[in-house]
């Protein structure tokens, strides 16, 4: 796995949150995610974004984390969840 | 997702800029409307949908520009990142409303008369944005289709606003949720709305520089030997002289012709002719520009004070730069120079130890090499002359097949062809596939192609 600084670890896992693949954290376990989780929610962004699904952040995957973007969450079937208050 | 979908139930919308871009020097507000128009033009062509302008308060698609949190529950993030949201059609109030962070850097045709504009975020609205937007105002959702304006990320410029056809991808999904527009446009008025017949104008840039022909030093790009070639922001940049060409992410080439160093990248000296070298440092991606025995280091296009310092900073000799690339392979940059390349990590700002070493250990890349880059399919690439060579993943040597020319694989040459003199005037109407087209004059106001 590339070196991945604290802080593009908290990014990613802050913007796969915020765009819908990975759902708010457990209050139980506060901020914690499963790395089970983390890691399908990496390979749904790479997926939906046309890269290889590495499941982990890599640089292509951080570059387009860091792509200017629409605020809309990709994942509907989340976006569902979570009360669809756009819609 | 289609089954998810909400659309509008009538067929006439109306629309409004109720609030405009607050510090843009370059879009007055005849621009922002027009840029809307035209916008949603390219939605309703295809589909019964008819969109009027309206001067009141019940705009079915209410359009802003705004700041920070403005209370709907998505507050914007500052320049880049999130740039702009719709609501999906339904019952709510803020039904179809679009919002636009006007944080951003909006522009639209760079007053530097090419298509780089604004570094943070370079969206000539009509192109992009605005079509994604009103994308998810009339009902429709991200995708992840590579071919669709719906895929949520910017994706460049999209050419001509007056020409622009959707994706196939798009158009299927908009027709199946309101078919097909036939060949008899509506003409009815929504009732009690007040509404503009005639487009609006894009007219009030204050300098429209776009027909201006480029600079008699302009290199060509199908026959230049480039100083320096690098990857930013995932983008392909290739430097020559005082003169650079940009292509998106997806390789697609921003502009034939070249912008000028100096009107983009902000703080080289005026007296700069030229750059040997240029990379973006991973960890805090900061852009290094090399010439000589000195570098600048630029935060986003501004250059950062205190500079330029001397290349000895990293433990190089005072003879120069040739090349500078960070390997995909261990995320370490690689400077070379003559027939030696050094080993560096910018994690550490170290330069590992047991260098340089010679360069005959890439196998089959040449010496005294003009750049080197890496792309976002993993490869990495050296360029020297009008040729470059592909190397793959962690491997040293370079794959079969090449080299290959530049001007062919990367900037839209064909059997490397010239600019010449007498088909420059004419690159303002060439779109990037080579194509001719017309200009385009109606209604006693001419557009010029965008793509230039």
């Amino acid at each position: 796995a590339p070196y991945l600084t604290t802080e593009q670890m908290d990014m990613g896992v802050d913007w796969l949150s915020r765009f819908g693949y990975l759902p708010p954290a457990d209050p139980v376990t506060g901020q914690l995610q499963t790395k089970e989780a983390l890691t399908q929610a990496i390979k749904a962004m790479q997926r939906f974004g046309g890269l290889e699904e590495t499941g982990v952040f890599d640089q292509a995957t951080l570059g387009l984390m860091k792509t200017p973007r629409c605020s809309l969450p990709d994942m509907s079937e989340l976006e569902t969840a979570a009360g669809r208050r756009r819609r | 997702a289609l089954a998810l979908q909400k659309k509008w139930t009538k067929r006439h919308l109306s629309w409004r800029v109720r609030t405009f871009p607050k510090e843009s020097a370059v879009l007055g507000r005849e621009t922002v409307r027009a840029l809307m128009y035209y916008a949603l033009k390219v939605w309703s062509d295809i589909t019964p949908l008819n969109f009027h302008e309206v001067a009141g308060n019940k705009a079915d698609i209410q359009i802003d520009f705004t700041k920070a949190d403005h209370n709907d529950g998505y507050p914007f993030d500052g320049p880049g990142g999130t740039v702009a949201h719709a609501f999906f059609p339904g019952e709510r109030f803020s039904a179809g409303d679009t919002h636009f962070d006007d944080d951003e850097a909006w522009t639209f045709r760079s007053p530097g008369g090419s298509s780089s504009n604004e570094w943070q975020l370079e969206c000539p609205m009509v192109r992009f944005v605005a079509l994604l937007w009103f994308g998810h105002a009339i009902g429709l959702a991200h995708t992840s289709a590579i071919e669709s304006i719906m895929r949520p990320y910017y994706q460049g410029p999209v050419g001509d606003p007056l020409k622009y056809d959707l994706p196939y991808e798009d158009k299927v999904r908009v027709w199946q949720l309101y078919g097909v527009r036939d060949s008899v446009s509506h003409t009815a008025r929504p009732d009690g709305v007040s509404h503009t017949d005639d487009p609006p104008v894009l007219m009030d840039l204050p300098e429209n520089k776009s027909t201006v022909p480029p600079e008699r030093d302009a290199p060509d790009r199908c026959t230049s030997h480039f100083d320096a070639v690098a990857q930013i922001r995932g983008e392909a940049f290739f430097f020559k002289g005082k003169y650079f060409w940009r292509l998106t992410r997806d390789k697609h080439l921003v502009s034939l012709r070249p912008t000028q160093i100096h009107r983009f990248w902000r703080g080289l000296p005026a007296n700069l002719d030229s750059i040997d070298a240029v990379y973006e440092r991973p960890g805090d991606h900061k852009i290094v520009f090399f010439k000589g025995v000195k570098y600048w280091l630029f935060k986003d296009n501004i250059v950062e004070e205190g500079y330029p310092r001397p290349i000895s900073d990293f433990g190089l000799p005072m003879d120069g730069v040739d090349a500078v690339f960070v390997w995909l392979h261990n995320d370490k940059t690689y400077f070379f120079k003559d027939n030696h390349y050094w080993r560096y990590d910018d994690h550490l700002r170290n330069m590992d130890q047991g260098y340089p070493k010679d360069t005959t250990l890439w196998k089959g890349i040449p010496s005294q090499l003009d750049d080197a880059m890496r792309w976002s399919d993993g490869a990495s690439y050296f360029f020297k002359g009008k040729e470059y060579w592909r190397l793959v993943g962690s491997d040293m040597e370079v794959e079969a097949g090449y080299p290959r020319p530049i001007g062919i694989d990367w900037l839209v040459c064909k059997d490397m062809q010239s600019d010449a003199p007498e088909t420059r005037n004419n690159e303002t109407d060439l779109q990037i596939t080579g194509k001719h087209h017309t200009d385009h004059a109606e209604n006693a106001y001419e557009v010029c192609s965008c793509t230039s």
